[in-house]
């Protein structure tokens, strides 16, 4: 599907002819550590290709736990989100879009934000 | 900038690489360009040169466009979602989803995300660092940010680009400006800024 430019596109390619495999993550958006809700096992898998969380059980529940709470921290500070832990909407509006599929952090190492040692790791407290 | 584990790159006796496009595909010569283009944005900041060649299976880099499940265990998911993958040195594959819209000559403005349609020289760009061993970056404005938007175009090499495959591969002899783009030439060129690492 090559085309020169936009407006050279049929109507029959134009997004309300066409979903993204990812759509349904927006029904998440507000989730937290804690919860169960349905979709979060697909989140999860999500995760899990891009290098995020590992499978350690061959498939994944919808439990909201610990483990993706980690990795939504950690694809927080790869693009440079608001370290929260939970699915707010500038989180979920990112894993939204469209991506280049080699995986941000690979056999668990990454030199993207969260592989890196912050600053204030090095402080000594009072 | 990031590396592959354990810093893939293409040898020191290799810097005029080729590549060529899977035939099966019978690209245009529009599609073609696209890539050169995209090649020649990485080429002009290291000594590498790249080739087209017609032989594909002798050339080091191979580029085809797929469907689903093609044979490397990373099948692609229909339109959006993921646009296109590619595999460190030596490996030299670089794959693109065939269900996507792509564009191939138009210059978007930012926003205009009324389409599903992909700039096709933006992922080739992105995709090309990784075939050359960059992963992926935080650095927002940079070629190797994981995600793009549809409907956007995003071709120039951030410094943080640059860095990262001079690191690799040194810099290009015959391009005094060897250090990067800067800031404030990247500014003055239009293109959107945001943070930069």
């Amino acid at each position: 599907n090559f085309f020169p430019n936009i407006s050279s596109i049929p109507p029959s390619f134009l997004p309300n002819h066409t979903t993204n495999p990812w759509d349904t993550f927006n029904k998440l958006s507000g989730c937290r550590s804690g919860q169960k809700v349905d979709g979060i096992a697909k989140l999860k898998t999500y995760f899990h290709y891009f290098g995020y969380l590992a499978n350690t059980t061959g498939n994944f529940s919808d439990d909201f736990d610990d483990a993706l709470e980690a990795a939504v921290k950690n694809y927080q500070k790869n693009f440079n989100l608001n370290t929260t832990g939970e699915l707010d909407t500038s989180t979920v509006n990112q894993i939204l879009k469209p991506r280049c599929g080699v995986p941000d952090i690979v056999n668990g190492t990454t030199t993207m934000n969260s592989g890196k040692t912050t600053s204030f790791q090095h402080s000594v407290a009072h | 900038y990031s590396f592959f584990p354990g810093t893939p790159r293409w040898p020191s006796r290799r810097r005029d690489l080729t590549y060529a496009f899977d035939p099966r595909n019978e690209l245009s010569e529009d599609v073609k360009r696209v890539f050169a283009n995209a090649f020649s944005r990485w080429s002009e900041w290291t000594p590498l040169t790249f080739t087209n060649i017609s032989d594909y299976s002798s050339a080091d880099m191979k580029i085809g466009f797929y469907s689903g499940d093609h044979g490397d265990d990373e099948p692609f998911d229909g339109v959006l979602g993921t646009l296109a993958h590619a595999f460190a040195p030596p490996t030299g594959l670089l794959h693109l989803d065939n269900a996507e819209t792509w564009i191939i000559n138009d210059v978007f403005t930012s926003g205009s995300s009324s389409s599903t349609a992909m700039d096709l020289e933006s992922v080739a760009v992105h995709e090309i660092g990784h075939l050359l061993g960059l992963g992926h970056s935080s650095v927002e404005n940079a070629i190797m940010y994981p995600t793009i938007a549809s409907g956007v175009k995003k071709v120039e090499l951030d410094r943080d680009d640059v860095e990262g495959i001079q690191v690799l591969y040194g810099t290009n002899p015959e391009n005094n400006g060897t250090v990067g783009p800067s800031f404030g030439e990247r500014e003055m060129s239009g293109v959107a800024r945001g943070s930069i690492g």
